[in-house]
């Protein structure tokens, strides 16, 4: 799976995800990554959201829109309520992998509890970071 | 508002050990092109609807990574493909599953999003949606890995199925 989130200079968000699912995957399986709201999500008024890892646990836990409910009705921030999924929640249902995030005001959050992490982000204010787990 | 854009190439991809400096770079080097191609349209002043779409796009377009060109083996030995994309300005959202042969699945998404008045299509429909639109659609060659298919034939013909990582559930936070 691959995936990308930003914020542009009128602080409009957005998310974009694409996978080949899993190997030997059988009887038309489907995991997180199309379905809006857990592997794929974007508003404005909190955060965009791009997931990967075990999409039948991602799908459980409404991944990303978990993230979103959280900052709206909970007022966590972006770091709170992603390490609240990613941490705590997922973990909770043995569910593994990760996420990336931005909210409105250009903040970047992207944690993960499993190995084998591909990572990047580039701000107006910070360095540009690659990096692997 | 401070531009950002922050990417992903996924879970796993190479097992432990498997990781050479040259394979690393190979990586990098991907992803640091999805991001800079990304980031230029924010500087631009373009959308983050076009950033998004942009840097999935580049990273579709390498065998690193478990998507368009990278995508694994089904256990009928094809490349079944998702993808979604959303703008957080109206919640408007295209999204695409279980299509084969389209070069670009993210792009096929956002036509979705602005062509259709659906969210999610999905089979012989989405295909038949692409061809509407004019997508071209690739032979199952340009799909073909050797590695992908090392990984495939491994557990091929069993009902095990393997996400691009090894879950190891003692704590890899991060």
């Amino acid at each position: 799976t691959v995936g990308a989130v930003a914020c542009d200079r009128n602080g409009n968000l957005a998310a974009a995800t694409s996978t080949g699912g899993m190997t030997n995957k059988n009887w038309g399986r489907i995991g997180d990554t199309p379905i809006i709201g857990v592997g794929n999500y974007a508003n404005n008024n909190t955060c965009a959201v791009s997931c990967t890892g075990s999409g039948e646990f991602f799908m459980k836990a409404v991944v990303a829109y978990d993230v979103s409910c959280l900052m709206e009705y909970k007022n966590l921030n972006l770091k709170e309520a992603t390490r609240e999924v990613i941490f705590k929640r997922l973990p909770k249902i043995k569910g593994d992998g990760g996420l990336i995030a931005v909210d409105s005001r250009g903040n970047i959050s992207m944690p993960f509890n499993t190995e084998g992490m591909y990572r990047g982000m580039k701000t107006s204010k910070t360095e540009t970071m690659v990096a692997i787990y | 508002s401070r531009i950002s854009i922050a990417i992903h190439g996924g879970a796993g991809t190479l097992l432990k050990g498997e990781m050479t400096k040259e394979k690393e770079q190979a990586y990098r080097t991907v992803l640091r092109q999805a991001l800079e191609s990304g980031y230029e349209i924010l500087e631009k002043k373009g959308s983050s609807l076009d950033a998004v779409e942009q840097a999935v796009v580049i990273m579709e377009d390498s065998p690193l990574f478990n998507a368009g060109k990278g995508s694994v083996f089904t256990a009928s030995g094809k490349h079944e493909m998702d993808a979604a994309i959303m703008e957080g300005k109206n919640l408007n959202a295209g999204a695409v599953s279980l299509i084969t042969g389209i070069k670009n699945p993210i792009v096929l998404a956002r036509t979705v999003l602005e062509k259709s008045d659906h969210i999610l299509l999905a089979g012989q429909g989405a295909m038949d949606f692409a061809r509407l639109h004019g997508f071209d659609f690739k032979k199952p060659e340009y799909f073909y890995d050797e590695y992908r298919h090392e990984q495939w034939n491994k557990i091929k013909g069993t009902e095990n199925f393997q996400l691009d990582h090894t879950s190891s559930k003692d704590d890899k936070f991060g």
